[in-house]
């Protein structure tokens, strides 16, 4: 049911 | 030098046990103005950030900044080994290889003094900007995680679907459906039963019900959950202490 998604893709590494 | 001393080590414990299931290695960092923490677990889609304000403790004092790299189990097994009424002081030099703790009973007069060995834990550290939300939602702690454990027996996806005057949550799974409907409610008698809901648009959101059931192991710390919701972004789950918060950031599910 969907694609799990991960953080990556929303916050930039530092 | 770091002495940082909880009233209760139950506080400690709470924090801990709230995220040592989703992961293990975490870099805790000291600073004058108090103790954080980031962690990603293993998959990348959950993570845990903590804030242990100086006004938390009952005495703190940071000299210099010092990085704590522990593993989370090993930590927990410590932490088992004091009462929880006990005080407990966290020590440590400003180049340590260990960190100490001490649990004191003051009524008993008993001192347990623990070193635990520190690690060089390579993380980076993700830069969460202030993010927008499209819903905030502020329930109670027992609630959520009772939906959520609830719903996660049919499950590994639930779905949060939030409207100007209606919270749904919904699990479809092969042996059935379920769902679970809030309304936003102020209870005056109670004000911590309340269920506040400020939407500036409906969302309609799926997570992964593992991650979920992650997150609701930190209401031991605090009888409110805030949550906040975006179409576009890892919805936030926070709990709040006395000074600071654990936080849990979740990647959603799309459909593409």
């Amino acid at each position: 049911k969907g694609r799990q998604t991960t953080l990556n893709e929303f916050f930039p590494r530092e | 030098m770091l002495e940082a001393k909880f009233a209760e080590a139950s506080l400690f414990k709470r924090i801990i046990d709230g995220f040592k299931d989703c992961v293990s290695l975490v870099n805790f960092q000291c600073k004058e103005d108090g103790i954080i923490a980031q962690a990603v677990d293993d998959s990348r889609v959950l993570l845990v950030s903590l804030e242990i304000g100086v006004e938390a403790f009952q005495e703190y004092r940071c000299d210099h900044p010092v990085t704590l790299g522990m593993d989370l189990g090993s930590l927990s097994k410590i932490l088992r080994c004091g009462n929880n009424s006990d005080t407990l002081t966290l020590i440590a030099d400003d180049k340590p290889d260990s960190i100490l703790l001490l649990f004191e009973d003051t009524q008993r007069e008993r001192i347990a003094e623990y070193s635990l060995k520190l690690m060089d834990i390579d993380a980076d550290f993700l830069k969460i900007e202030d993010l927008q939300y499209d819903t905030t939602l502020m329930m109670p702690s027992t609630e959520f995680s009772k939906v959520v454990k609830d719903l996660s027996q049919l499950t590994d996806s639930i779905n949060i679907m939030v409207t100007k005057e209606t919270i749904k949550f919904v699990a479809e799974g092969e042996i059935g459906t379920g769902s679970v409907i809030l309304k936003p409610v102020m209870d005056m008698e109670k004000p911590a039963e309340s269920i506040k809901l400020e939407m500036d648009q409906p969302v309609d959101l799926t997570f992964g019900a593992k991650y979920l059931l992650d997150i609701v192991k930190g209401s031991a710390l605090s009888d409110r959950i805030g949550i906040r919701l975006s179409s576009e972004a890892p919805a936030l789950f926070q709990f709040d202490l006395s000074s600071g918060f654990l936080q849990f950031f979740l990647a959603p599910k799309f459909n593409d």
